[in-house]
C-alpha cells in the first residue's frame, strides 16, 4: 500500500508517524518543487502527514491542496 | 486499509480511538488548513473521529462537512 | 471493513454491539454535527447500531436517514 | 461480510439466527424508524431474519419491503 | 456467501439442505410477504430450496417467481 | 461457488454428481414450477446435472432451456 | 472452477481427461437436448472434452459449435 | 488457469508440454470440425501448442486462426 | 500466469529464459504460420523472448510486431 | 509493487529509500531522456523519490512533472 | 508480475538490478526492431531498466520512448 505525493512548491514535507502505541515523528522527508515521492505503510509508518502545496495520488483518488 | 484526510480550516483534529475491549482516544493528531494526513487503521486503531471542516477520502467515497 | 459515519445533526450516537453469544451495548459515541466517525467491525465489534440524522457510507453504498 | 438495514417505521426487529447444526433465534434488535443498523455475519449468527418496513442494502443489491 | 429472500407472500418456506454425504432437509424457516432473510451457506447448509413467491438475489443476479 | 436453478415447469430434476475417481449420482432433488433452489460444489458434489425446463444463473452468466 | 454446458441436440457427449502424468477419459455423461451439465475441474479432471452440438459458457466467453 | 480451444476443422492437435527442467510433448488431442476442449494448467503441463484452424479463449481474450 | 503467442509467419521462436541468478536459454520453440502457443511462467521460466512476426496476448493487452 | 519511471530528460535520479526504523538513501539510479525504469518496493526500499522531468505511472494513475 | 517490452529498434537493452541490499546489473538482454520480451520480477531482479527505443506494456498502463 503506497501513496504518490508531487511537491507543487519547494519545502513540501512529508512526515512518517509512527506505527504502535505511540504516535511520534520518525522521518521528515523534504521536496523540492516537482520532485515525486512515492512512499509505502511499512511495519514503522502508519499514518503520513503532509505539509505544503502537493498533489497526492492514493487508492481513494488524488487531491491537491493548492487550490 | 487507510482513509485520507484534507484540513479545510486550521484546527482539525483527527483522533484515534483504541482497539480492543475499551475505547478511548489514545492521539490527537491537529491539521492546518490544506494539511493533508493518510492514516492507516492498525492494531491500536479501530476508529478515527473528525472534528472541524475537512474532506475525507476512503474505500466507500468521498465526503466533505463544510455544507 | 469499516463504515464512514457523518452526524447531520447534534447528537448522533453510534454505538458498538458485542460479538459473540451475547449481543450487548460495549460502546457509545456521540457526534455533534458535521463530525464524522470512521468505525471498523473488529473482535469486540460485529454491530454497529445508529440513531438520529446521520448520512452512512458503506461497501454497498450510501444511505442517509434525514429524508 | 456484513448488512445495512434502515429502519421505514418503528418496531422494525433484526433476528440473529444461530450457527450450527440446529437454527435458532439468538437476539432480536428493535429499530425504531430511522434507525440504522449494520450487522456483520459471525462465528453465532449465520442468518438474519428481518420483519417490518425497512431498507437492506448488501452485496447483491439493496431491497425495500415497503411496497 | 449469503443469499437474499425477500417473501412476495405468505408462507414462503426456506429450506436448509445438509452438507455431506446426505442430502436431508435439517430447517425450515416461513417467511410472512414483506419478511427479509440473508442466509448463508455454511458448514451445515450447502444447498438452499425456497417454495413460494419470492424474490431472490444472490451472486449472480436476483430471480422472481411470481411472474 | 453456488450455481442458482428456478424450474420453468414441474418436475425438474436436480442431480448432484460425485466427486472423485467415481462419477456417480449422489442425490436428486425434485423441483416443481417456480421453486428455486441454490446449490454449490461440495466436497461430495463436483458436477450437477439438470433436467427439464429451467433457468440456471452462474457466474458465466444464465441460462435458460424452455426456447 | 467450473464450465456450463446446455445441450443443443441428444446424444452430446462430456469427457472428463484424467489429471496427471497420464491423460486418459475417466468418465463420459451423455447429455440429451436441452438438459444443462455444471461441471468442475478437480482433482481427477483437469481437461474436458465435448462432442456434439453445446453451448458452452466458461469464464472467458461462450461459445456455441452449431453454426 | 484453463483455456477454451473449439476446432473448426478435422484433425485440430492440442500438445501438452511438460512443466519442469525439460520441455517434452506428453501428450496429444485430437479433436473433429466443432469439438471443444477446455484444458488447464496443471502439475504436469505449463504450456500448450496448437495446430490447425481453432478459435481459442484465454483470460487475455480470444483469437482464431483461420484468417 | 501464461502469455498467449500466435504465430504470423513460419519459424517463430519462442524462448523460455531460466529463472535464477543465470539468466540462459533453456528452451526454444520453434511456430508455423498459424499455430499457437500458450506458455506459463513457471518455476524454470522467468522471461520469455520471442522472434518473428507474432501476436502476444497479455494481461496486459495485446501486441504484434507484424507492422 | 512496482512504479514505472520514464525519464523526459537527463539526469532523472531515482532513489531508493531504507526500509526500518530509519530513512536513508540506499542507491541511486540515474536515467537518461528517454531511459525507462520499471522498480519494485522490496523488503530493502519501502519509499522512491525521483529528482528531474519524468513521467511515473503507478497504480493510482500516472503523473508529469514538466510542466 | 511481469512487463511486456517489445523493441522499435536495433540495440534495446533490458537490464535486471539485482534484489537486496545491494543493486547492481545481474543480466542484459539484447533485442532487436520487433523482438518482444515479457520479463518477471523474481528472487533475483527487482527493477528493470530498458535504454532504447521500446514499448512497454505494464499493470500501469502502456508507454513508449519513441516521440
Ligand atoms: N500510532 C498510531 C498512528 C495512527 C495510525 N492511524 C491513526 C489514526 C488516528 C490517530 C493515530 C493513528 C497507530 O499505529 O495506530
Ligand atoms: N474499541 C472498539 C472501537 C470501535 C471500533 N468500531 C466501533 C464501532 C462502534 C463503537 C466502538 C467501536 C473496538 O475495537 O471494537
Ligand atoms: N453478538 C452477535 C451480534 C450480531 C452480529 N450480527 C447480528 C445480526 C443479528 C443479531 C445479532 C448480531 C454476534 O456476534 O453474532
Ligand atoms: N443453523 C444454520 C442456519 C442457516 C444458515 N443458512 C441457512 C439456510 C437455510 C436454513 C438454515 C440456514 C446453519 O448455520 O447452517
Ligand atoms: N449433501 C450435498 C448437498 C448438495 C449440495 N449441492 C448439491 C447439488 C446437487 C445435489 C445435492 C447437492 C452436498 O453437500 O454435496
Ligand atoms: N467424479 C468426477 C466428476 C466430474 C467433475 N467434472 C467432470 C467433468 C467431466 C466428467 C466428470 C466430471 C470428478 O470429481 O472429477
Ligand atoms: N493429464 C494432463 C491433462 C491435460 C490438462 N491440460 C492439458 C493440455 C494439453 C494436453 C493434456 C492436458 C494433465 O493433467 O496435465
Ligand atoms: N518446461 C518448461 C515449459 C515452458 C513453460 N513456459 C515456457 C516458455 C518458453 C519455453 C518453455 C516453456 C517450464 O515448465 O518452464
Ligand atoms: N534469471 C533472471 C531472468 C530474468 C527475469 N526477469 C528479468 C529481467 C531482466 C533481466 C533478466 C530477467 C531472473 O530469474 O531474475
Ligand atoms: N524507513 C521508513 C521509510 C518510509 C516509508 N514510508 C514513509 C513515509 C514517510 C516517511 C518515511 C517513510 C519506513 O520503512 O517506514
Ligand atoms: N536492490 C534494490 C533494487 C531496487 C528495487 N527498487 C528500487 C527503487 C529504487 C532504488 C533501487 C531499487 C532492492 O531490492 O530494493
Amino acid at each position: 500500500e503506497y501513496i504518490v505525493i508531487k511537491a507543487l512548491e519547494n519545502g513540501v514535507t512529508i512526515i512518517g508517524l509512527t506505527r504502535g502505541r505511540d504516535t511520534k515523528f520518525h522521518h521528515t522527508e523534504k521536496l523540492d518543487k516537482g520532485e515525486i515521492m512515492v512512499a509505502q505503510f511499512t511495519e514503522h509508518t502508519s499514518a503520513i502527514k503532509l505539509r505544503g502545496k502537493a498533489e497526492v495520488m492514493t487508492r481513494h483518488g488524488s487531491i491537491r491542496n493548492d487550490d
